[in-house]
């Protein structure tokens, strides 16, 4: 399963 | 208002080309310091960071932050009407909705205007933390990209092992299976920095996109960490450079 970059760095 | 002036455009074209496979739009972070970029691909599993620090350039000026939204292919259409010797300047006034670029050859004979229409694009920043990576390779720019290119052929994920021995690209698919290490070398075109071992899967084609920065530099830096998203950074001359991160998969 390919994971999302966004759930490894958050939001500013 | 910015100025920048690059002596080549061939350096230019050479960054712009490393962005545009993954980013179709981005913007240009311009600020006294430098120009910078930080953009996530479209389905948000890789992100490309870039920074171009005053240093690169002949002659910078920024007195005020201006954010340059910017469509790449469009970019890279007005790139292609200069030389790749031309020196270019970038201008853009406060709160611009065009950006100029001026090329001029290399003995001021010819000079030619070109405006680039900006566009107002959404910033969706990421911090990223800093990561102690537990294996750091260094290696010709040229044999990462030979190996991303060969194991595609294989498979759409790569298994990346590195430890002391070496670092080790794993793909297999209906074709058959592929394997290459490379170990430390004496000459010390490939060296490996090992905490710990690490081994993590990556999609093959997101690796592919980012060798597109190969033209830049003669050497890649790959950081891998348990669980952490693997980092393929690429240096531009000496003030600056192109990270590009890339989330592991796992298993379902």
């Amino acid at each position: 399963m390919q994971r999302g970059i966004d759930t490894f760095f958050h939001r500013m | 208002m910015l100025e920048a002036r690059l002596g080549s455009t061939t350096l230019l074209k050479k960054i712009v080309d490393a962005l545009k496979e993954i980013l179709s739009q981005s913007t240009l972070d311009c600020s006294a310091s430098g120009i910078q970029l930080q953009a996530m691909d479209n389905s948000h599993v890789s992100l490309v960071a870039m920074s171009l620090r005053r240093e690169c350039f002949e002659r910078y000026r920024c007195d005020r932050n201006v954010a340059l939204g910017l469509d790449l292919k469009s970019l890279m259409k007005v790139l292609k009407c200069a030389s790749g010797d031309d020196a270019v300047t970038i201008s853009a006034a406060d709160k611009a909705d065009k950006l100029q670029l001026r090329f001029e050859s290399a003995g001021n004979e010819r000079t030619a205007d070109y405006e680039l229409r900006l566009l107002n694009l959404e910033q969706d920043h990421l911090a990223i933390p800093e990561t102690d990576y537990a294996c750091v390779v260094h290696m010709p720019s040229t044999e990462f990209a030979r190996i991303c290119r060969d194991l595609a052929t294989f498979s759409e994920s790569v298994v990346i092992a590195c430890s002391k021995d070496g670092i080790k690209f794993s793909a297999s698919g209906e074709l058959g299976s592929a394997n290459i290490t490379l170990s430390e070398t004496s000459k010390g075109d490939v060296s490996l920095q090992v905490e710990e071992p690490v081994t993590l899967c990556f999609a093959v084609r997101y690796l592919n996109s980012f060798t597109r920065a190969t033209s830049l530099a003669d050497k890649v830096k790959i950081g891998l960490a348990a669980d952490v998203p693997l980092l393929v950074e690429y240096p531009i001359e000496d003030h600056g450079y192109i990270r590009y991160y890339l989330a592991p998969k796992v298993d379902d």
